[in-house]
């Protein structure tokens, strides 16, 4: 059974697509089957793993409107690393699935076809609450929230937490909070450690001891297609990234 | 006839709200009637400009529902600076929106009936092209599109200008481009320069001269719910404001 991880923060910017990158990356480097889907129209996922959108026959849009099967869908970055890749097509899917039975169920039901090939599924969602972000949450085992060191982030959590309780209630009671992330961390920012401690505070335990700096590798990366690990391997951001993907696996451990 | 600027981009963390919060500050330092609208559920904007959404007893989520009417929801900040805040309530928004007449439209008849009071009227929008960012673009007279000097932001512009031509094209003939901001950028990396290169490839004098700054004080300001201006008036961030608040009334002289 794959566990499958919703990388997802309604306040936008905050690393969500990095994150689900660069620690897609390492999990699959540290051995684990990794597949990352990108639940996100702008698709930065995609193209920071290095798909090109213009090849792509179907993508997961195709996947929601079962007009392609999932693993016609899927491509193989590296070893170890699959894609279930996002075109602007996505955007269409929103209104598309009002009117669909069951519409938040349909990501749920796709992944139930390729998940045993895969140890780790992570789920790249868009900054939004809307249609894409409950199928993330409806198919996954668990939640990760990354919430960058800034003063306006720490606002929209209570929203997420009620949502992740409303989906728990009503579609998914497995679903748990897996972990609280926090990114783009400046050590030179009073800013960035007030709150960080706020959000210590706030979610105790589940807070990741591995902080994401700001490191410009980070945000360099994406433009080569490659994630951090492969575009510079000794930087800051590829090292944490491989710190977090060693205590995602830890955690899961120790249950 | 007051000029109704919508601040819209679909990618997350770009500077919205910052634009928001602070063109509208330094309009107002100006001398122009300003008035703020958060049409976000996670009214980073209100916030920023000190309201506590604990005391509101109508906002946005009211005045679009037709349940209040959109001069009792306005909130004084200054001198010619008011805000038309959010509260989380907006979220519910979206669903309960989707078959109510004219959807979109409800926005622009709210503020037919306040305008005659302004000179300008900012809209900061969500990172998501739904219900509420309609209501946005189909009130406004121009479209100010803030971009973050990095990789990633450049992905979703094409998707943006197509909504944009959508809108203009079915709902609001007189919706055009007013401008595009390149915000974030930091002299000491090579990423900003090369991002901020192609953007004025790609738009040529729609971008602003002027180019705000990465700078912390525009970071730290909103957690004292304050503009830029009233935390640190000498600061880049605030610097940077003011020059743009003076390019958009000398493009204003020159249509
Ligand atoms: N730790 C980091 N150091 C430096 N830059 C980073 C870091 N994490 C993310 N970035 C950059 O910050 C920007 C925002 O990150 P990203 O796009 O991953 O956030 P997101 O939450 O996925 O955004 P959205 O809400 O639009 O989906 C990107 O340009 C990215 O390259
Ligand atoms: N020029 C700047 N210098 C430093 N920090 C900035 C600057 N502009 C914005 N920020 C900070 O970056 C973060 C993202 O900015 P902001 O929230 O305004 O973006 P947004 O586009 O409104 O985000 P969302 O997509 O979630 O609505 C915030 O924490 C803000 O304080
Ligand atoms: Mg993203
Ligand atoms: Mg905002």
């Amino acid at each position: 059974m794959a566990k499958i991880i919703a990388i997802t923060n309604q306040k936008g910017g905050v690393g969500k697509s990095t994150t689900a990158v660069n620690l897609g990356a390492a999990l699959a480097r540290s051995g684990s089957r990794v597949l990352v889907v990108d639940v996100d129209p702008q698709g930065n996922t995609t193209s920071g793993l290095g798909v090109s959108k213009s090849t792509l026959e179907c993508c997961i849009y195709d996947v929601l409107l079962d007009q392609c099967p999932p693993g016609q869908a899927i491509r193989r970055i590296r070893d170890n690393l699959d894609i279930l890749p996002a075109t602007l097509r996505l955007a269409g899917a929103e209104i598309e699935m009002v009117s669909v039975v069951a519409r938040e169920q349909r990501l749920a039901r796709a992944l139930m076809r390729v998940e045993s090939a895969y140890d780790k599924i992570l789920l790249d969602c868009p900054p939004s609450l809307g249609i894409l972000t409950m199928n993330a949450l409806s198919a996954a085992t668990e939640v990760l929230v990354p919430i960058q060191c800034e003063f306006y982030a720490l606002e929209g959590i209570t929203q997420l937490m009620n949502v992740v309780e409303l989906v728990k209630a009503h579609v998914n009671p497995a679903l748990k909070i897996g972990g609280v992330l926090l990114t783009l961390h400046d050590s030179r920012l009073n800013l960035s450690e007030q709150v960080a401690e706020e959000v210590r505070r706030h979610f105790g335990e589940r807070v990741f001891a591995t902080v994401i700096p700001r490191n410009v590798k980070l945000a360099e990366a994406p433009s080569f297609g490659q994630s951090v690990l492969d575009y510079d391997f000794s930087s800051r951001g590829a090292q944490a990234y491989l710190e977090l993907a060693r205590e995602v696996l830890a955690r899961e451990k120790t249950g």
